[in-house]
């Protein structure tokens, strides 16, 4: 129990190696217990270096790489045991479009094995979806849903 | 296993019976603001069993009841309904489609149901937690929500790994 | 002492009154103090309701909605007691585009009597700007800062 | 009184002394995540006497310092210095320009200047405070806190009307 948890651990870091320097281009990130003597109650930390940075700690990094790095502790996790659906509500809006665009193609990839609902008010993020809902409030107060689907980014 | 459709009727802006279908890949939902997107995300919650009403922006559980508009009146329930497909038996109950529901009656105490059975919120939990599908785990980031994972304690993030393990 | 608090609480919910109905064109918002015969003590309650709807409590107001309300209440506090600099990171990010536009449409009044510094990642923002200032990291990990001025926003 | 110009020394990403002029009106910054924008609010809140590295996003306040890059080593200190006009004498000194400064010298404590002179966190938190310009007051709106209004209890949003009567 306390193993599967040590080895859990273990795999998504691996595994977050590579999301991050994925959305990163670069850089490195690890994932490590704070004492692996201890499965059973030790803490975990997470350390992120940006390419070409030298900031260690997370809590320097700008709001928009906060939300990538993020993205890619979440899709590391999904490596190692993936949720059938996933729900993000904005988390595109601190991004720049650089980033915003790399956090979307990997999104694709997983979207292959993974159901995403997706909320942006972002137009590049639009542009990768396999279904498009509108939601407008035409009388006021009370909302209304229409869908629109492209068949062309599958 | 995938989430087909969903009904919201009476749940906070949505007075209207409104049904979404979803489809594999990747759904994305537009609007302006305060159109009602995040409600969509606090209805998903709320059925799966989101016992905390400030996480879904409420100071009590009647907030998610439509409260009524210019000309309309409150609605008097709340209902949320969630079809899933599960061919492949990821969910453990022996069913092609699982249709879990949630109704909040004014004025009175919740009820859940799966598949038309009367059930407690606890079964919905356990069918929805075994596939990782929780209100507060790492699939659903609600608005704003995107650095908390950042900010976690070292045990905070330990519990975050536990549910993944 | 406490009767120029009072003062101030009734001028600015006035002030308010316009602020909310400008930048969402139309509805009702009030302040008020929740207890007004304990001037030293009371706290303050904000209630708002957006056009067409019938929803008076701020908590359930959406991402976008909320900035807004923060935005007509900061302005409002200006023109009860304005401050020389005003500094915005990223509050438009949960705007969308009409609400954005009121927005600035405000801050460029005030803007004549008081110095914004705002930073944003929305184009429709930098319309706004009197001098745009962009920061770059050519140089991995130093930033870098060039300016544009426009006189024509004046 | 408006803020004229900004110097920053060795402050976060900016190691080598950068200089930037404002003008009245509405001045934008735009650039890409993890440029430096949000870096230029923190030296504000910080030579205007932020005292809270939480809030300047750090553990220890020498994490302003700028901490080195690829074959760049780390600065030995940070500075800000900031420019006000004050042809209005709304600030409370007789000069028609005051240069406010603050300096951290890695393992030394802090310095605060005014036009020059040393002077105590307090009194450059006193004089930009009789205008209302504090880094914790309604002048300044840092990057996700834009709903921390809404949020404020009762007390809180007191304390908030207190500083603007
Ligand atoms: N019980 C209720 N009855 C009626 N309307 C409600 C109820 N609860 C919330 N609302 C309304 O729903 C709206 C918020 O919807 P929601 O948060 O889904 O917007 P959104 O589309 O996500 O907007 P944004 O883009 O700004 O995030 C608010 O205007 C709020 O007044
Ligand atoms: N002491 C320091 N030395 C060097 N770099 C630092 C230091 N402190 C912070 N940084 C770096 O500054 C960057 C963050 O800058 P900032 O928050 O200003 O970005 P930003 O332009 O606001 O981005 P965003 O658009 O994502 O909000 C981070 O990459 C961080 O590593
Ligand atoms: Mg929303
Ligand atoms: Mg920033």
């Amino acid at each position: 129990m306390a193993e599967k948890f040590g080895e859990a651990v273990k795999n998504i870091n691996e595994y977050f190696s590579k999301t991050f320097g994925e959305l990163f281009e670069g850089g490195e990130a690890e994932i490590k217990m704070l004492d692996s003597h201890n499965l059973l109650e030790t803490g975990i930390d997470i350390s992120a270096k940006l390419p070409g940075k030298k900031v260690n700690s997370l809590n320097l990094l700008s709001g928009g790489e906060k939300a990538l790095v993020t993205g890619a502790l979440i899709f590391a996790i999904f490596l190692q045991n993936p949720t059938p659906v996933c729900i993000f509500d904005e988390v595109d809006s601190p991004m720049d479009e650089a980033n915003l665009v790399r956090f979307f193609r990997m999104i694709r990839k997983f979207s292959k094995d993974i159901q995403f609902i997706i909320i942006t008010h972002n137009k590049k993020s639009m542009e990768f979806a396999n279904t498009l809902y509108g939601i407008t409030m035409a009388k006021k107060g009370i909302s209304k849903v229409i869908s629109i689907e492209f068949e062309d980014n599958k | 296993m995938r989430l087909k459709n969903i009904i919201l009727k009476g749940f906070k802006s949505f007075s209207n019976k409104t049904s979404f279908d979803f489809t594999d890949g990747l759904n994305i939902i537009i609007g302006p603001n305060g159109s009602g997107k995040s409600n969509v995300v606090d209805a998903i919650r709320w059925v799966i069993g989101e016992k905390s009403i400030k996480t879904l922006r409420g100071h009590s559980m009647e907030d998610v009841i439509f409260k009524g508009a210019e000309n309309v009146n409150p609605a008097n329930f709340a209902e949320v309904t969630l079809l899933f497909s599960n061919k492949a038996r990821k969910l453990n109950i022996d069913s092609d489609e699982i249709e879990i529901k949630r109704v909040l009656v004014k004025d009175k105490s919740g009820k859940f149901y799966i598949n038309g059975k009367t059930v407690r919120m606890k079964e919905i939990q356990k069918l929805l937690g075994n596939i990782g599908f929780t209100s507060n785990g790492y699939s659903i980031i609600q608005q704003g929500e995107i650095e908390k994972f950042i900010n976690y304690s070292s045990g905070e993030k330990r519990i975050l790994f536990e549910e993944a393990a």
